[in-house]
């Protein structure tokens, strides 16, 4: 991009090919570069060199604007209810703001902040949970994590090493108990000891299978139901390797389930995790956190400039 | 549909003439936007452009067909040939045991396709042995020997933590036991680890497996080509094996990695129960790319 003598079509098919390179995909990156031109005609710019500074300003921004959306709950349609809730439940839903450092003030919202973790199999969901409740032991939170997961060959096993290492308690039950119920015993625990935070480990499943999409909403009812407002929050673990299909998992879990982030899981690889920028920009889901590791402190939380650069090194 | 969007590109050709480089260009557009949505590498994706336009030019248009559907049949026969042989078997040893190491990124099914594995090769008459060689992976060992019992296999755990060294008593023993095939399930790693693909270097040293496959997630995105590449530069891949394609990831992963490291695609997972593994069939992948 360096040699660039002026700001011309064949400019922008390199930058183009930049973001397809990264998983930001062909109908995102037309988009996004639509807006940088328009912003070239009408401020006028003429060096080459600034185009790829406005490309990533566009970047950051589209990325940011996902966060803010989330934490003004005012900016949800009146009367628009999640499709998972159910009447009675989750008034409080809505008023919870999705930042860390309302993790600690969550005197608010009376009761444990209750996290439960989705996805497709095989994305980092059962390790996230061990680095986040980590995380917030060392932030000062009772934390518990739940065994949700009661399919896949020992994936309690692998939670209660994780939990072991977080220094927390593992609520769980036996293979092949109903998800839902296993989540209703761990937040009435959670409860009775005075946690701050439940985690919710779930199985892996592919989004296209509904009955699965169904048990998860299920959860959430029950959740509800329990506490109501619970579960604040629902974060979809994406792997960074994923290609366009993120966006149809992400399309689809947050429209059986109202996600409330993304953590994008293996950003320690050479993939770019780019489908987030799509799934802000067309979905306004942010992402929350960035898994770099398959250790315990692997984790950080998302920060779009840093991201939106890393784009373009 | 890109039937439809080549109905549009060509409804100026009435079945006369030849397809002009102007028309096929505007088809050719079409094609990119639909392999790079199925997730082809870009890089990928320009070259095979490149060799099916000068193909298409001066096609004679037939009267049979619209021109539109005579550009797709020939982007799908050149994928199908790209994509390779067909049913490309596990090679076995000519003297046993045969050695199957499987070996690829975090989470992409190494595991439970050990147990897939088992499980078709059992029925063809194999006694298949699953060697536990994920020695770092919280639960790993509990996690293979639940799946090896749904085949059922047999499961050689080993005593440490040293991945190599199992590897190659496994092996050892397997003689011994009449075991005439080993399936080597191995800890998930970056491409980019030295430490990690230098460890898979040294297992491939002391158990010279008769097949190194490479196993990746069917919805991997661009990033597919670095990973093969890295793969098969470091320790020389056999072949392929795809996961998780019962799901609605068009799987262009499979031309990136077949372009990229010219080894066959051998099965593909569809599902997470111990048969379900199908043989990779070009056709289908094909179609399932084209969308
Ligand atoms: N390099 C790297 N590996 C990771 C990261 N997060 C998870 N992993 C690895 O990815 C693999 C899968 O992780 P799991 O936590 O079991 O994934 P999961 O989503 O719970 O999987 P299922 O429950 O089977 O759907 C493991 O080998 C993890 O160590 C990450 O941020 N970086
Ligand atoms: N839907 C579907 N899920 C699959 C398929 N193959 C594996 N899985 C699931 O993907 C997840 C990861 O599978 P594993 O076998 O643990 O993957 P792995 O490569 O051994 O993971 P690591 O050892 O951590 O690198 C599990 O939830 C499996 O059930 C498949 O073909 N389809
Ligand atoms: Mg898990
Ligand atoms: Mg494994």
């Amino acid at each position: 991009l360096r040699g660039r003598a002026r700001i011309d079509d064949d400019l922008f098919e390199e930058l183009g090919e930049i973001l397809i390179s990264a998983d930001v995909g062909v109908a995102a990156s037309e988009r996004i570069l639509d807006r940088v031109k328009s912003r070239v005609r009408s401020n006028g710019v003429d060096d080459p060199g600034e185009i790829p500074r406005l490309l990533q300003e566009e970047i950051e921004e589209i990325l940011e604007a996902a966060s803010r959306r989330l934490t003004a709950p005012e900016k949800r349609p009146p009367g628009e209810r999640p499709r998972w809730e159910r009447p009675e439940a989750g008034e409080g839903a809505d008023e919870v703001p999705v930042t860390e450092a309302s993790m600690a003030a969550k005197e608010g919202t009376g009761g444990p902040r209750v996290m439960m973790v989705v996805g497709v199999n095989g994305t980092g969901k059962t390790t996230t949970i061990g680095k986040l409740a980590k995380r917030y032991v060392d932030e000062g939170q009772r934390v518990l994590v739940a065994a949700c997961d009661t399919y896949r060959a020992a994936a309690a096993e692998q939670l209660q090493i994780w939990a072991d290492r977080a220094g927390v308690e593992m609520v769980g039950s036996h293979s092949g108990a109903d998800p839902a119920s296993v989540a209703y015993d761990a937040l009435s625990s959670t409860v009775a000891r005075g946690g701050d935070v439940l985690l919710i480990d779930t199985a892996g499943r592919l989004h296209t299978r509904t009955p699965l999409m169904e048990e998860l909403r299920k959860m959430k009812r029950v959740l509800a139901r329990l506490h109501p407002g619970a579960p604040h929050d629902t974060l979809l673990v994406l792997d960074a390797t994923t290609g366009q299909n993120g966006l149809s998992q992400c399309r689809l879990f947050h429209e059986a389930l109202d996600l409330t982030g993304i953590v994008l899981a293996k950003l320690d690889g050479t993939a770019r995790g780019g489908i987030v920028i799509a799934a802000a920009e067309e979905l306004g889901i942010p992402v929350r956190y960035v898994g770099t590791g398959e250790t315990i402190a692997d984790i950080a939380e998302f920060d779009p400039r840093s991201f939106a650069a890393a784009l373009f090194s | 549909d890109l039937t439809e969007k080549l109905g549009d590109v060509f409804r100026r050709l009435r079945g006369y003439g030849r397809l002009s480089e102007k028309d096929v260009r505007a088809a050719m557009r079409e094609i990119r936007i639909a392999l790079l949505e199925a997730d082809v590498n870009y890089r990928v994706v320009k070259d095979f452009i490149d060799s099916v336009q000068s193909e298409a030019v001066g096609e004679r248009v037939t009267k049979s067909v619209s021109p539109g559907y005579q550009v797709i049949k020939i982007v799908h026969d050149e994928l199908v040939s790209l994509l390779g042989g067909e049913g490309e078997r596990i090679g076995f040893a000519a003297s046993p045991p045969t050695v199957i190491m499987l070996v690829g990124l975090q989470g992409c099914g190494k595991t439970t396709l050990a147990a897939k594995l088992a499980h078709r090769l059992k029925k063809a008459g194999k006694r298949p042995l699953l060697v536990a060689c994920d020695t770092r992976r919280p639960a790993a060992r509990e996690q293979l020997a639940i799946v090896a019992d749904q085949v059922p296999a047999p499961v050689f755990f080993g005593d440490g933590t040293d991945a190599v060294e199992v590897a190659a008593s496994a092996v050892k023993g397997a003689r011994e036991q009449g075991r005439d095939l080993l399936i080597l399930d191995t800890g998930g790693r970056l491409h980019i680890d030295d430490e990690l693909m230098d460890e898979l270097a040294r297992m491939k040293d002391a158990v010279h497996p008769t097949e190194i496959c490479l196993v990746a997630d069917g919805m991997t995105g661009q990033d597919a080509v670095q990973v093969a590449k890295e793969f098969d530069d470091r320790l020389g891949i056999d072949g392929v094996i795809l996961t998780k394609l019962d799901g609605d990831a068009r799987g262009g992963a499979a031309l990136s990695i077949r372009a990229v490291t010219g080894r066959p695609i051998k099965f593909v997972g569809v599902g997470e129960k111990v048969g379900d593994l199908e043989e990779f069939i070009p056709e289908r992948m094909a179609s399932r790319i084209l969308g």
